[in-house]
């Protein structure tokens, strides 16, 4: 879909989801995707973003998506 | 939250990136 793996895609639907306008924080990721390893979503982060399909927000561990604007 | 104006500032400076680099994307993949 879209090109994206399940657990991108998965990554990015938390991401998106998420109304604050400070974004989701990478904890916040950690705490919802428990099943995924770390070394996982950091891999999905770092593409998604090298996408530009995310982008961080008030410091590096906080995103939010470019299309849920 | 309540954001600063720099924060603010920030933050839109990084979504136009993100958007450049999602535009430059989907132009090399056509």
């Amino acid at each position: 879909m879209n090109g994206l793996t399940p657990h991108q895609s998965q990554v990015l639907n938390l991401i998106r989801s998420y109304r604050g306008n400070e974004g989701m924080s990478f904890d916040e990721l950690k705490k919802r995707l428990h099943g995924l390893n770390i070394t996982a979503i950091k891999q999905a982060v770092e593409f998604l973003s090298n996408e530009g399909h995310i982008y961080s927000t008030v410091d590096e561990d906080h995103f939010k998506s470019t299309d849920a604007d | 939250l309540s954001l600063t104006e720099e924060q603010k500032r920030r933050i839109e400076e990084n979504r136009q990136k993100a958007l450049a680099r999602r535009a430059e994307r989907l132009t090399a993949q056509q």
